[in-house]
């Protein structure tokens, strides 16, 4: 293909003003089902854009300002001001922003993608260049499916929007969970599937265990002691 | 040494797979499957046994919000036993207790903790039945099938957050596994259980193993 269709093809970095949409989109998303004053702020952006499908594929990094917490129905312990070093994948189809990846971490712990390199070869949905044709049109023909299969029913249009962001982020998730496995096992869409990681974490299960504050029980002999 | 593989559902001491619904009562459940187990092997009879009755009157736990295996043992001696599922059907929320003793069709007489040696444990799973444990729930939200074992940073035994219930034990393609009764329905996982590499820890599977005791 002549040099200027190839480069087109790869990634180029964004200039900031082509940066900005996406990032408040991404940031629209990160905030949601937050009340006012525990909304995260955006920081500084800078990010990497390439075609895809229709529209354009945006690799960003963000920091975001958490804001203090003192509150103690929210945060266990007071939590001072921290700033995050976000990921995220933004697709820009025909006008409609859809995030397709959100990694966010505490700045100084943040693994930087560029050294996971070994994850991003196992995210073909994201990593092909170009993008495959109409990618969101297919996230969206598998989520319908999905929608049908566990028999979900979303209030709202925006809800539904919602859902399909958080069931798309939590395909990449699956694949990385499968990439580290060195078992047999499989993971992919499950019932849980347009759940955030909060969300599954809160309803389904159990914190409480880990502090094993219970009753000490006395030890049971071994079988072979009997 | 234990058998080289056990499946108590296979012999009869395993009931169903359950569904906790939106309520955080894993502990309810793996509680529940473990005293089925040791029922079946006292008297012979499996019977299917509340969760309600624990998450209503289990005053020290916190029903949705979790809850300890050791506390709910606690809870059944001091109650004077458990009413079947069908007396006292789950919810999936608190509700004021409505335990009754005279409905109560198992009783325990103590509860013990386990080995957090995998050979013995599979030994004492063979002789005594299925055991409460209790994991780290890594990437069990997109769990379909097969052997999870993933590795030791991404599942640390100390981010416990999950109990289910051992019932049996072997080797796939050469690769040991525990099998595991799940809480979550039976669309979930392999038509419900979780099947999770023995013998590396994996996941703190073998750091909080307990059980009831029915003399």
């Amino acid at each position: 293909a002549p040099p200027r269709q190839a480069a087109d093809a790869q990634a180029r970095e964004a200039a900031y003003p082509e940066l900005l949409g996406p990032a408040r989109f991404a940031l629209e998303m990160y905030n949601r089902g937050r009340a006012a004053g525990r909304r995260a702020a955006l920081g500084a952006v800078r990010g990497r854009v390439r075609r895809a499908g229709h529209g354009s594929l945006f690799s960003l990094k963000a920091t975001l300002e958490e804001p203090p917490c003192n509150d103690p129905t929210v945060c266990q312990l007071p939590v001072s001001k921290k700033t995050l070093l976000c990921s995220f994948e933004v697709l820009d189809e025909l006008g409609k922003h859809m995030l397709l990846r959100r990694d966010c971490g505490p700045v100084d712990t943040k693994v930087t993608d560029d050294r996971n390199e070994t994850l991003s070869s196992v995210l073909p949905l994201l990593n092909k260049d170009p993008l495959p044709q109409d990618f969101s049109v297919k996230m969206a023909s598998v989520f319908k499916e999905f929608v049908t299969t566990y028999n979900r029913t979303y209030e709202t249009k925006e809800e539904a929007e919602w859902r399909m962001s958080v069931f798309s982020n939590n395909m990449v998730r699956a694949q990385k969970i499968q990439a580290l496995d060195r078992g047999t096992a499989q993971y992919g869409i499950t019932k849980f599937s347009d759940l955030t990681e909060e969300e599954f974490r809160t309803i389904y299960l159990n914190p409480l265990l880990r502090e094993n504050r219970g009753k000490k029980m006395r030890l049971a002999k071994s079988v072979s002691d009997h | 040494a234990p058998p080289p593989e056990w499946d108590w559902r296979s012999k009869g001491a395993v009931t169903k797979v359950k569904d906790q619904g939106m309520c955080g009562s894993c502990w309810a459940f793996s509680v529940t499957g473990n005293v089925e187990g040791q029922w079946f092997l006292k008297e012979g009879t499996l019977l299917s046994l509340s969760e309600q009755e624990l998450l209503d009157c289990d005053k020290v736990d916190k029903a949705c919000l979790g809850g300890l295996p050791s506390n709910a043992y606690t809870a059944i001696m001091t109650l004077g036993g458990l009413e079947t599922e069908d007396d006292y059907s789950y919810q999936g929320h608190l509700q004021a207790c409505s335990f009754s003793a005279k409905k109560a069709r198992v009783y325990i007489n103590d509860s013990v903790e386990l080995s957090q040696n995998e050979q013995k444990l599979a030994a004492w799973l063979a002789k005594k039945g299925p055991i409460s444990v209790a994991i780290n729930a890594f990437g069990m939200q997109f769990y379909r099938h097969g052997i999870s074992h993933p590795l030791r940073p991404l599942c640390s035994p100390w981010l416990i957050d999950h109990a289910v219930l051992l019932v049996g034990y072997g080797n796939r393609s050469g690769i040991p596994f525990w099998a595991i009764k799940n809480s979550w329905g039976t669309d979930w996982g392999e038509e419900g259980y979780y099947y999770l590499h023995r013998g590396s820890g994996a996941c703190g599977v073998n750091t909080m193993a307990s059980s009831a005791v029915v003399n």
